[in-house]
């Protein structure tokens, strides 16, 4: 094929506007990003669009608006767009996909050729629901417009029924001068922020072109939770439940670590795994119980019994890790297995208190390379061992892990999985995550609905409850036009168990937000949805071979009825013929964590712009070392 | 099996081939100092072509790394691994990453093998699967050495007395015996030998069909650009 060199004067493509419009109604998130250009070369010329978006976020639209006519995105099963795909490959047109990923955040871009003295308007549209994380939902919004844009503009609307107990809001690129250009209006259930620098404002010096806005807007707010039971909000026949009560009191935990010191593991990454570890031991409770194991091909525990986490035990913990060294393979089945055999025997002898809530953190950075080397069966020693009587969450570190392996193998013992980054900020990331899950507040969480007033209710039983997160259920009721219906939650608290009952009632949005007319629409039903189609995607992967192929089937009817790019599905977006080019098909896909092996920083930016050389990478270089070698004819 | 030494500093390249009877264990690569060996055993065709003279392939390589405690036996069934007395089995039907303290290895399904000894030399080796009901032709493999920088100034053996480069000169090229190879003369290690410009295939990226990489073609088994004969590099084992 033959490569051709596109010749763009970027200073001939103007970006007009770059809008980001964020509307948040009870955590349900919906975007639209919205960028105008002008081509004024008198040759017609490729526009690119490139955006960010959260991973958990779900692509639901995409447009291009060329001299008045509109080019509409539209999602497909995954595997029909790929024939449309190749077709448009087969039949002699350029095709590629759109996708790309970083460490929160994946790209979206496509660029289109347009003709001299046109306008080009893309929207993208996306849904997320915000997730609590240490007490709060965060927002995140990457600008890189890469040129001054003559309205540029983030605006966002957050209306929370509950009541905004705080907001704060900042950027990467803000400065003093445009410190004062983020309006913030806060009431009690409703805020507005708005950011919009003018051209003069954006520049990095009077007299240059070079723009200050590049970086990351970030929100970060929590609700006010007064009641145990959570707040339910009752919406056009569907409900949600946030579940988060305050003033709970912690559970004590036994938790073992599970660290890989396999050879793979030496250097940074296992110095970075001892420093992270001493932190995280000086952060375990008093009432907690915990233990260690280290393993390459063998398994050595530093005790063979969970130890109270008394300060002497700790520093005696905090020793055995100085000394971990890394060498030999992986042996991941048997170290687990181990840590199971030490939580069910505490479990068994008593040793533990009853209210307690069992762990595992296992941590590793590789394929299992010694021992059961069959990951299935891995899988079903650990599963069958664990019994649903304790959490695994798994830590990858690097690129090298089999991430979906790890991420099958937590969520089927209750558990979550992680990527650890390798960088510099690898042990923030290791500590942070065990943050998360330090503090249970309640195990064993039952989430009880009449069965005869509700139905399609996402998850309803959750191991642990951790500080700082929430839990959300939602569901559709049997009668649309019911109000009211009653709730119990149960679980086991720190003193007692723990009961919340009382009645859910439709609250009235218009006198709720009297002078919002529109928030948008059907977003409670839409939230269901997502919620549905998360978990969905969860037992695909989990699940027994029926359940999966029920579950795949039923999460991609979900996707397709609501219009989310999903990993079912894709958006094929038809780039409009032009004298040069013929039409084109493009495709988006939403990449799993498996798929985003590879991709660290990439060089994404929000907005519209022309394109930049591409200058080719060198993962290895041998310089004058010869390539000599023998072989057949 | 075919010889390619390349020479990026020339911008050039030299092949030879080396045949022998099938079974023959040829050393390829010995650094006293970093105690690293490879070591290659040639294999035939399952019945030989009456129509053509017997080829012969590397079927089986050892790899010896003594300071690590490191011995790899790649064959075209299986690869074995040791180090310091642990072993392990891999096979070319998986995708398999392994990463040890100073080895990593990498299969890729049914087409290589890399092999990187930390701080020491990193090698492919690539299995070329035939047609299980070839008549003549059987499984083999190739040996690429990928970064051997760092063996020292002794490493010798067929592939690895050229780890630092060989000087040559060629003469201008005249009309040979094939019309459409050019022959010259070469003049290394104080011979004057009778070379053809040929090329023979990397099969790095394109297992099947390889790429031609064009070479000044050494006959008569590499005589006189390999240090001694053909003998001094034939060994009794693999490891």
């Amino acid at each position: 094929k033959l490569l051709k060199k596109r010749s763009v004067n970027s200073a001939e493509t103007e970006v007009q506007s770059v809008k980001i419009d964020c509307k948040v109604a009870s955590r349900f998130a919906h975007t639209v990003m919205t960028s105008t250009a002008l081509n004024k070369a008198n040759v017609s010329q490729e526009v690119f669009f490139e955006v960010e978006l959260p991973k958990t976020a779900f692509i639901t639209n995409f447009s291009m608006e060329i001299d008045g006519k509109t080019y509409v995105g539209e999602v497909k099963e995954k595997e029909k767009a790929k024939k449309q795909y190749e077709k448009a490959v087969s039949s002699g047109q350029t095709a590629g996909l759109v996708k790309a990923s970083g460490r929160k955040m994946e790209k979206f871009s496509v660029s289109v050729n347009i003709a001299a003295n046109s306008n080009i308007t893309f929207t993208l549209t996306y849904e997320e629901l915000l997730q609590r994380h240490f007490g709060k939902y965060e927002i995140m919004i990457r600008v890189k417009p890469k040129q001054l844009v003559q309205h540029f503009e983030i605006a966002a609307d957050i209306y929370e029924p509950q009541g905004i107990a705080f907001l704060d809001t900042y950027a990467t690129f803000i400065t003093n001068e445009l410190l004062p250009l983020v309006e913030k209006t806060v009431t009690d259930k409703k805020a507005h922020l708005s950011f919009s620098p003018t051209l003069d404002q954006q520049r990095k010096c009077p007299d240059c072109d070079g723009t200050l806005i590049d970086g990351d807007f970030f929100i970060k707010y929590d609700v006010n939770r007064v009641q145990d039971l959570g707040d339910i909000q009752i919406v056009n026949g569907y409900f949600v439940h946030f579940f988060a009560p305050a003033d709970l009191q912690r559970l004590p935990k036994n938790v073992v670590f599970v660290i890989d010191r396999s050879g793979s593991m030496s250097g940074k990454k296992m110095e970075q795994t001892r420093e992270a570890l001493q932190t995280i031991l000086d952060d375990l409770y008093e009432e907690d119980h915990f233990g260690l194991i280290t393993f390459d091909d063998k398994i050595v525990e530093w005790r063979p019994s969970l130890s109270n986490a008394t300060k002497k035990n700790v520093n005696a913990a905090k020793t055995f890790v100085k000394n971990i060294q890394a060498v030999g393979w992986t042996n991941i089945n048997d170290a687990v297995l181990r840590a199971v055999d030490i939580l069910t025997a505490a479990e068994k002898n008593k040793t533990v208190p009853g209210n307690s809530a069992s762990m595992i953190i296992l941590l590793t950075d590789g394929d299992p390379t010694f021992g059961e080397q069959n990951l299935d069966i891995i899988k079903n020693n650990v599963k069958n061992a664990i019994g649903g009587n304790m959490s695994l969450f798994c830590l990858g570190f690097g690129y090298d892990v089999d991430y979906n392996f790890l991420d099958v193998m937590a969520k089927q013992n209750d558990g979550l999985a992680r990527r650890i980054y390798e960088a510099s900020d690898a042990v923030l990331q290791l500590q942070g995550f065990y943050d998360e899950v330090a503090s249970p507040l309640l195990s064993e969480v039952h989430f009880n609905y009449p069965e005869d007033t509700v139905n399609s209710l996402t998850g309803s039983y959750f191991k642990q409850l951790f500080n700082g997160s929430e839990i959300v259920v939602a569901g559709q009721l049997n009668d649309i036009e019911m109000n009211d219906f009653a709730v119990e939650v149960s679980a086991q608290g720190a003193e007692n168990y723990f009961v919340a009952k009382g009645q859910a009632s439709a609250q009235k949005w218009d006198t709720i937000f009297p002078d919002q007319e529109y928030i948008f629409g059907d977003f409670t039903e839409r939230l269901w949805a997502y919620l549905t189609i998360q978990q969905l995607l969860d037992k695909k992967d989990k699940g027994t071979p029926e359940e999966k192929a029920n579950a795949t089937a039923e999460a991609l009817e979900l996707s397709l009825k609501y219009n989310f790019v999903t990993p079912l599905t894709s958006m094929v977006v038809t780039k409009p013929e032009t004298d040069e080019k013929p039409e084109d098909t493009l495709i988006a896909d939403k990449l799993t964590e498996d798929q985003r092996t590879g991709v660290s920083t990439p060089n994404q930016h929000t907005g519209v712009s022309t394109p930049s050389q591409t200058v080719p990478q060198t993962s290895y270089s041998y310089a004058s070392s010869p390539i000599n070698w023998v072989d057949g004819d | 099996p075919h010889f390619i030494i390349e020479l990026p500093d020339k911008n050039d390249a030299l092949c030879f081939n080396i045949n022998d009877k099938p079974g023959t264990i040829f050393n390829l690569v010995k650094d006293p100092l970093t105690g690293t060996v490879v070591n290659g055993q040639t294999i035939g065709d399952k019945k030989v072509n009456p129509a053509s003279k017997e080829n012969t392939y590397f079927g089986r390589f050892g790899i010896i790394h003594e300071k690590f405690g490191i011995r790899l036996m790649v064959s075209t069934q299986e690869i074995l691994v040791s180090e310091h007395g642990k072993q392990a089995k891999l096979f070319w039907s998986d995708n398999t990453s392994v990463k040890g303290l100073n080895m990593d290895l990498q299969v890729t399904k049914d087409r290589s093998l890399t092999v990187t000894l930390r701080n020491s030399v990193k090698f492919v080796i690539i299995l070329h699967k035939v047609w299980k009901k070839h008549p003549y032709h059987q499984d083999y493999l190739g040996f690429y050495t990928l970064d051997s920088h760092l063996f020292s100034r002794r490493v010798n053996g067929l592939l690895g007395q050229f780890y630092h480069g060989v000087q040559f000169e060629v003469s201008e090229p005249f009309a040979g015996k094939d019309v459409d190879k050019p022959d010259a003369f070469m003049f290394v290690k104080g011979h004057r030998l009778l070379v053809t410009r040929g090329w023979q295939k990397d099969f790095r990226n394109d297992v099947k069909n390889g790429e031609n990489v064009p070479c000044w073609f050494i006959h008569n088994n590499g005589t006189g650009l390999i240090d001694g004969d053909l003998t001094d590099y034939t060994v009794s084992g693999l490891f």
